[in-house]
């Protein structure tokens, strides 16, 4: 909607002059491009307003419908809204995930079974050696 | 997962 220059802001605008399409760029000022960019605080999503009261706030992805920066006006102030950090947490396992001392049991019994399915089989194929 | 939003002023268009 706006040209950003080194010389200022612009307005695209097209005028239709003896058939021929004139594309001229008006000068506009900062604060027009404020506000026409800027979401009003009331109309942000309850967690930008959270954040901008608050100075922060952290949400779950699900309840975010985009994950972006917002630029709003709060009684004349600007405040970007952006987000800093995610954190991702295991979901699904709940009470499932055995704790550290269960996994280690179970890695140990395994050692054992199968150490002990080594000397089993030895002594069957002995068997089989001797009976032959 | 879970999104930390953070708060600053503006001084000019982002």
């Amino acid at each position: 909607d706006f040209v950003r220059t080194p010389e200022g802001y612009f307005r695209p605008n097209t005028t239709l002059e003896d058939g021929a399409l004139v594309l001229r760029l008006d000068p506009v000022s900062e604060s027009t491009v404020r506000d026409a960019l800027a979401t009003e605080f009331d109309r942000a999503p309850e967690y930008v307003q959270t954040a901008i009261r608050e100075g922060t706030v952290t949400v779950n992805e699900d309840d975010v419908y985009e994950e972006s920066r917002f630029y709003v006006v709060r009684d004349g102030t600007y405040y970007l809204v952006e987000p800093t950090a995610n954190e991702y947490v295991v979901t699904g396992w709940g009470w499932r995930d055995p704790p550290h001392i269960a996994v280690e049991a179970i890695r140990l019994g395994g050692w054992i079974a199968g150490v002990a399915l080594l000397v089993r089989a030895g002594e069957w194929s002995e068997r089989g050696r001797r009976e032959a | 997962e879970r999104i930390t939003y953070e708060a600053t002023e503006a001084d000019g268009v982002p």
